[in-house]
């Protein structure tokens, strides 16, 4: 799998914003 | 802020305030530990971790330049790594117990419930036993982390410019950190012949990190698949990225 379909979340958490934005 | 522009001591300054929080568990489970509820609060407190990990990842100057590709691939081979030496860090002052976190502080006995976690224990033990007896300080502990992250995989050539623009950047981010670590060994008022001593005893050390961290994947690998704790989310992302990368 490419490692965009196996880090969906990861992906996210680096693109978004800060951590407190995303919990 | 890119590195190129930034001295040790300003590289070091960044380090620390990109710190991440630290994180308790909330629920402490009563004791006596069970197998189970070891592990459910163990891998509770790896994901809420791992998520202020990226945080932390994306403050260190330079690594949001690297490409994306390259960002994934360092946290998804380094992340057990770093979270051992974090809770190594909080153990530092506590001989003999594991501090993983404010609320859930385990004394090395209390590995003996979960099955084959004691040998991890006391791995972590023994490296954090040697920090201790080299007085590791908070600064060197934070070059040695972002070291951790920066060099945890070495990544297969591209052609692409692209990717091998990451990597060039890669190298030169490494290169700021290895000088940040330096810098901060010189100014501990050590003479300077023992300064490359301890640079050394400190690099040595992580490779015991990296063996624990590995000893440690394939004991959560393990647990997981004998269902006897459910992990999710961006753990269950994080596991699943070292398993395919081994089959």
């Amino acid at each position: 799998s490419s490692l965009t379909e196996r880090h969906k979340i990861l992906h996210r958490l680096l693109q978004e914003g800060s951590p407190s934005d995303i919990s | 802020v890119l590195p190129a522009s930034l001295g040790p001591e300003q590289f070091v300054l960044c380090l620390i305030e990109a710190e991440p929080p630290n994180v308790l568990l909330m629920s402490r489970p009563s004791k006596p530990f069970t197998e189970a509820s070891m592990m459910m609060s163990l891998t509770k407190l790896a994901d809420k971790e791992l998520v202020h990990m990226i945080g932390w990842a994306k403050k260190i100057p330079g690594f949001v330049e690297l490409s994306l590709y390259d960002q994934v691939r360092l946290l998804e081979s380094c992340w057990l790594e770093v979270l051992m030496m974090g809770l190594m860090w909080r153990s530092i002052d506590y001989p003999g117990k594991l501090i993983f976190a404010p609320d859930l502080a385990l004394d090395r006995d209390e590995g003996k419930c979960v099955e084959g976690i004691l040998e991890i224990f006391d791995m972590l033990l023994a490296t954090t036993s040697r920090f201790r007896e080299l007085k590791l300080q908070h600064r060197e502990y934070l070059c040695l982390k972002a070291m951790i992250l920066l060099n945890s995989s070495m990544f297969p050539f591209f052609n692409a410019v692209e990717e091998s623009d990451s990597s060039r950047k890669l190298h030169h981010l490494l290169n700021t950190v290895t000088d940040g670590l330096i810098w901060v060994i010189s100014k501990s008022g050590i003479p300077f012949r023992q300064q490359s001593t301890r640079l050394a005893n400190l690099l040595m050390l992580l490779s015991h990190v990296r063996h624990a961290s590995y000893k440690g994947m394939e004991h959560l690998l393990s647990m997981k698949c004998k269902n006897v704790v459910p992990v999710y989310d961006l753990l269950l992302e994080m596991l699943n990225a070292h398993t395919l990368r081994e089959q």
